[in-house]
Parts: structure tokens; C-alpha cells; sequence
């Protein structure tokens, strides 16, 4: 058994969580953030046979799209640059990002 | 040490919270949503020393529920049934789901 | 690549994420709550090449401060002590807690 990670966005959040019912994959969600956009994602936790894990990672990665976000960005980190003017920044934003956790156990009660 | 992340629901949640602490059990919590019924869970993660795990697992045994939830099936999936029918299920829903994790290492600051 | 679980006061959350964002360390925020005071608290997911733990490990120690906080005993536990007397204690709170967890693979979608 493995544990996925896989923090995608909220505009695919849904379709994805109907897909994995489909198909009978557990999942759990969490509300999170994004540490560089502070926008709010969506983090889902999948726990999984091992021999499903290749059919869980196609699935994420037909229905999550990659999007452009676009960020004002005030110039915090360079002292150069006049803090009056804070400018747009187009930044490409993933599908999904996963990781594929190791599990010692799996317990149900 | 291993942290295991435990899925349980709400209703057990301040009670279980009550009895770690008690046992100086050490843990953090998230507000969770489950990928199916879509309500609201709580997860626990637990870092504890390998010698206690069982000890842990005993506890979520004890205190955590098995209850039955029902969830309105709106018939989303087969396109035979009238899209105005929606009937009610059972779910059964588990006291808790447990995942073991190894830790490589454990600081703290 | 390690996955690092890191749970740090929502003092010195921003202050992390800025020193984050500036130093390239990609990370996911959730906002939990501590078992024991059960007060919010900040958990960081930042997925890190094995090389960069040292570098990561490092910042949280230098950006995260040990505070005092004041919880207020109920006598829950202990029947002998008089129900009505609720008496405050000094509780003191690490800057983080770090789980370092092995990660099988990694991937972007
Ligand atoms: N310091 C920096 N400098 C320049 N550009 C930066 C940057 N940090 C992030 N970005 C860019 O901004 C996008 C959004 O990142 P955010 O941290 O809000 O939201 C991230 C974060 O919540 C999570 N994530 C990505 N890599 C992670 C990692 N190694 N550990 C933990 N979470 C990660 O997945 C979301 C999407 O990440 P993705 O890489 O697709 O897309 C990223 C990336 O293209
Ligand atoms: N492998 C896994 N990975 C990650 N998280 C996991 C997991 N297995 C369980 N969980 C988490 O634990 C909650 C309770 O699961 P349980 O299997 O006891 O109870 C489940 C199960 O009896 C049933 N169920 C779930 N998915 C189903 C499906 N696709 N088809 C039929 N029944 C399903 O509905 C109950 C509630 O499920 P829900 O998803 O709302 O909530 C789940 C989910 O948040
Ligand atoms: N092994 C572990 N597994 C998962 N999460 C962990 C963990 N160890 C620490 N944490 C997380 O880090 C926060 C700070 O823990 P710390 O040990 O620095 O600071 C702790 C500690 O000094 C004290 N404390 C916690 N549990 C105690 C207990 N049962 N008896 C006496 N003091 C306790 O209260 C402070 C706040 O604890 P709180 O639970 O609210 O919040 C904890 C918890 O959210």
C-alpha cells in the first residue's frame, strides 16, 4: 500500500473527487494553501493498493490542468526596484503535484 | 518513530483528543472532508516511537465508532435510471482509518 | 526527495513562507490545531530534494521561536481537586515540530 500526496487545483477538485467515487478509490480531502500564491488548493490524501497506484496517477493526470494564474507582485526582495510599483506576474500553476508515500500498516476499525 | 495519519469521525474526535492527552499522547489535527459523502472528518497525525504504536491503535480501536450515514444518491452515474428519482442509502462508515508511516527523522526546534 | 511534515506557531508562519518564496522552496500550507492546547497551528508539506533537507531543516530552526502560552487548567482528570477551581498554567510551546518522511517517487502533472 502506498499513500499519494496530491495537491491539485480547486477547479478541478470536484470532477476529480467524482471520478475516484467511480471508480472506488478512497480518498480524503484538505482545504490547503499554496506557499508561493497563498492562493487556496486542494491537497488529497489516497491511500492504495500498490498495483493501483500507476491507474490513481493516470487519472490525476488526465482531469487536472495545468493554468496560468496571474499575481501582483510587490517587489519585497529587492531594494532596488521602487515600492511604489507593484506589477502583474503570469505564473503557470501545475495539475497536480503527488507524492507516493511508503506505508508500514494500514489499519481499519 | 512512525506517524500515523488516522482518519476518524467527528463524533469521536474530542473524546479521543481527551484520552491522548491524558496518556500524553502527542498529536495535531485537520478538518478533513471525506471523498465520498463528502462530509466533514477529522484527521489526526501522531508521531510516536515505535514501541507505542500499538498502544496508539489500541486507543482509536476503543474509542472510535462504526456508524451508519445515510447519503441521497442522486443517480449520476447510470443514465437508465430517472435523473428524478433520488433515494436515500446506507453507508456504513468506519471508526477509523489508519495509515503507518516510517519516518526517516524527527526534529524538533 | 524527502516530504517534510512541519507544524509551526501561526506567529511564524509569514515570516516562513517569505523566506520560503525568496529561497525557492516550494511548500503547502494547512492550517491545523494543536492536540494538547487546541490552538490553531500552521503545518508546512515542503517536498525537498535530499540534499536541500539540511539547508530547509536550518531556516525553520532559525525563523521559528519557542513561546510561553497560558492555558487554563480544567481539572478534568483529577477528581480529588474541587471542579469549581480552574487555575492557569504556563505551557511552553516548541518553534517546530519536523517530521522528515521518505517519499518512493515524486511527480508533476
Ligand atoms: N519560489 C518560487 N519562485 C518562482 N515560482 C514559484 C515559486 N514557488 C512556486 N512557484 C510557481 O508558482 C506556482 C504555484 O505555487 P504554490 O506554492 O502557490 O502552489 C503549489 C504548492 O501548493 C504545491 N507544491 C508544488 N511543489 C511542491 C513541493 N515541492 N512541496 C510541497 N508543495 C508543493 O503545488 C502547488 C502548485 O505548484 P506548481 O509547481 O505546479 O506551480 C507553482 C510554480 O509554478
Ligand atoms: N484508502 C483511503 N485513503 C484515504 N482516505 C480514506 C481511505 N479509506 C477511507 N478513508 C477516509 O476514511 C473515511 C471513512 O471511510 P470508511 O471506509 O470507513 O467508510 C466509507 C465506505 O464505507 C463508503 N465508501 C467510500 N467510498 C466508496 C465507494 N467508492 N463506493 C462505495 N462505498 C464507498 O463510504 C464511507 C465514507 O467514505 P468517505 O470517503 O466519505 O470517508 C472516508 C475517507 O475520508
Ligand atoms: N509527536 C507529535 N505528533 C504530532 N504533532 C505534534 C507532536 N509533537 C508536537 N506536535 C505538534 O506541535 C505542537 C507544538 O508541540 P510542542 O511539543 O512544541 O509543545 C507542546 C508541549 O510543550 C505541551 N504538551 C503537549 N501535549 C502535552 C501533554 N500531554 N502533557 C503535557 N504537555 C503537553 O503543549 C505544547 C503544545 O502542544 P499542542 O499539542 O497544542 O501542539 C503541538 C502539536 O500540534
Amino acid at each position: 500500500m502506498k499513500l499519494l500526496i496530491a495537491v491539485i487545483q480547486n477547479e478541478d477538485s470536484k470532477k476529480l473527487q467524482e471520478v475516484f467515487n467511480k471508480e472506488g478509490i478512497r480518498a480524503t480531502k484538505l482545504a490547503t494553501t499554496g506557499g508561493f500564491l497563498r492562493s487556496g488548493n486542494t491537497t488529497f490524501m489516497i491511500g492504495i493498493d500498490d498495483d493501483k497506484v500507476e491507474d490513481v496517477l493516470n487519472l490525476i493526470a488526465k482531469y487536472c490542468k495545468t493554468r496560468t494564474q496571474t499575481m501582483i507582485s510587490s517587489p519585497t526582495y529587492d531594494f532596488n526596484l521602487d515600492a511604489g510599483f507593484d506589477y502583474p506576474i503570469d505564473v503557470e500553476v501545475g495539475g497536480a503535484t503527488v507524492f507516493i508515500l511508503p506505508v508500514d500498516a494500514f489499519k481499519k476499525f
